[in-house]
């Protein structure tokens, strides 16, 4: 996954699943037939758009920070 | 993200609900008065009521619940799901679900029952999640010492959903626009060369390569500092940020709140004890010292010695002439201090000790 500028396991682990949850990125990945790399930073895109972030496409520190707040559990983009 | 995907909505006005089961934090009649002012949230600027029903099952349903229970959204007792809830339908529709395992309060601790169930309400009358830091219907958990208050972007799309209400209480505003005239703000101080305005739950960060200012809400980079501080001021031979509200300092290190602080503003710095507050503060890098500002009057410490400097408080005006109002912030940038009285500023020279330019504060924004 190598959208991630610092690549530690615990922050690729955190942002997959974040998007796994709340932006369909398990989902997207099988009905689309891009590449890994693509459809997380757009998902990434997405949820920094979302949360008012710098729009990157990587899991910078300041978007991996608000992945670690606690949050409601329904997802961010319609299924 | 403004309406929840083919725009799910009941199509009736009038709504019940039953409450299923209870959390062990919190009497039953906590947990009862939370969930009505939860709904007062929404019939406050919508034409929809509600009724708690005993006998039946209602519209909406609240339950508390342990890992699976049945709906593909199991808890994991961790803080990234607390809650869930169901768009407007039939059967599981509008219900809402808690994580029996998370902590559930009626006050600042984490997690206010009250504030979840408002935003989870939204979603079981077909919102989805707000792209607005301040509105109730952002994603993350921004509960925070503050009075509730809905604001303007959850205001307009849920009467986009049922119209306006009988009685429509006055909206509040989002985000706040830093163009805005008039505005004012808490606190400002440098940061590493930039310079950051704060107000309310959020900073505006002018960095010079930027055309515009970073806004975000405050606790993305400091979750453990209060809103809406009095003053601020970066002691830059420490690299530290310095924040007051109230009686109290906190210094700062990056992200990190450094142990020990909050501390007492008499003993950190040695106020006397009948001052309360601290309108601004500055710290004059050549110097060492740093100039706190209490209404017209103002104290001089050594960041060097850490110690008040002899023969103060003295009046404003007097050591900085045409200071004359109240000093509502204050920072240095290059050669000068610059004053900010409501929404106006005026550039001191402290090498000719003169005011040489004056304003409105929203220069700094390239509106």
């Amino acid at each position: 996954l190598p959208v991630f500028q610092d690549g530690r396991r615990q922050n690729v682990e955190t942002a997959w699943k974040y998007l796994e949850k709340y932006y369909n990125l398990g989902k997207d990945m099988q009905a689309k037939n891009v590449n890994a790399k693509e459809v997380m930073a757009e998902k990434l895109r997405e949820m920094q758009q979302l949360f008012g972030l710098k729009v990157t496409g990587n899991s910078d520190p300041e978007t991996l920070r608000a992945m670690r707040k606690p949050r409601c559990g329904v997802p961010d983009v319609a299924p | 993200y403004a309406i929840t995907h083919n725009n799910p909505r009941w199509t009736k006005t009038h709504l019940t609900y039953s409450i299923l089961n209870y959390t062990p934090y919190l009497p039953r009649a906590v947990v009862e008065d939370a969930i009505e002012r939860a709904f007062r949230v929404w019939s406050d600027v919508t034409p929809l009521t509600f009724e708690r029903v005993f006998d039946e099952e209602g519209d909406i349903v609240f339950s508390f619940h342990r890992g699976d229970h049945g709906d593909s959204k199991p808890f994991d007792g961790s803080i990234y799901h607390f809650a869930h809830a169901f768009l407007p339908g039939p059967g599981l529709g509008g219900n809402v679900h808690y994580d029996l395992d998370q902590k559930w309060t009626d006050n600042n601790e984490n997690f206010n029952l009250f504030y979840v169930t408002a935003h989870e309400l939204g979603h079981s009358l077909g919102l989805s999640h707000s792209n607005d830091e301040e509105a109730l219907m952002f994603p993350s958990y921004t509960w925070g010492n503050k009075d509730f208050v809905l604001n303007q972007d959850d205001i307009n799309r849920i009467q986009a959903l049922y119209g306006p209400s009988p009685n429509p209480i006055q909206p509040t505003g989002s985000t706040p626009n830093p163009c805005n005239s008039g505005l004012t703000f808490d606190a400002m101080t440098t940061y590493r060369g930039d310079v950051i305005f704060f107000k309310d739950r959020f900073y505006f960060r002018v960095i010079s390569f930027l055309p515009e200012p970073l806004i975000n809400p405050i606790d993305l980079i400091w979750p453990n500092l209060p809103g809406k501080f009095d003053a601020a001021y970066e002691a830059s031979m420490v690299d530290e940020l310095r924040f007051f509200k109230g009686n109290k300092v906190w210094a700062v290190r990056e992200k990190s709140v450094l142990r020990g602080f909050p501390r007492d503003i008499h003993s950190f710095f040695g106020f006397p004890s009948d001052v309360t507050h601290i309108d601004a503060a500055v710290c004059e890098e050549k110097t060492g010292k740093t100039y706190f500002f209490v209404d017209h009057m103002y104290w001089r410490y050594d960041e060097n010695t850490r110690s008040m400097d002899p023969g103060y408080p003295r009046l404003t005006a007097e050591d900085f002439p045409g200071i004359n109002d109240k000093v509502d912030d204050v920072f240095q940038k290059g050669g000068n201090f610059y004053f900010f009285h409501q929404s106006i500023q005026h550039r001191f020279n402290l090498h000719t000790r003169r005011i040489d330019d004056s304003g409105d504060s929203r220069t700094w924004f390239n509106c």
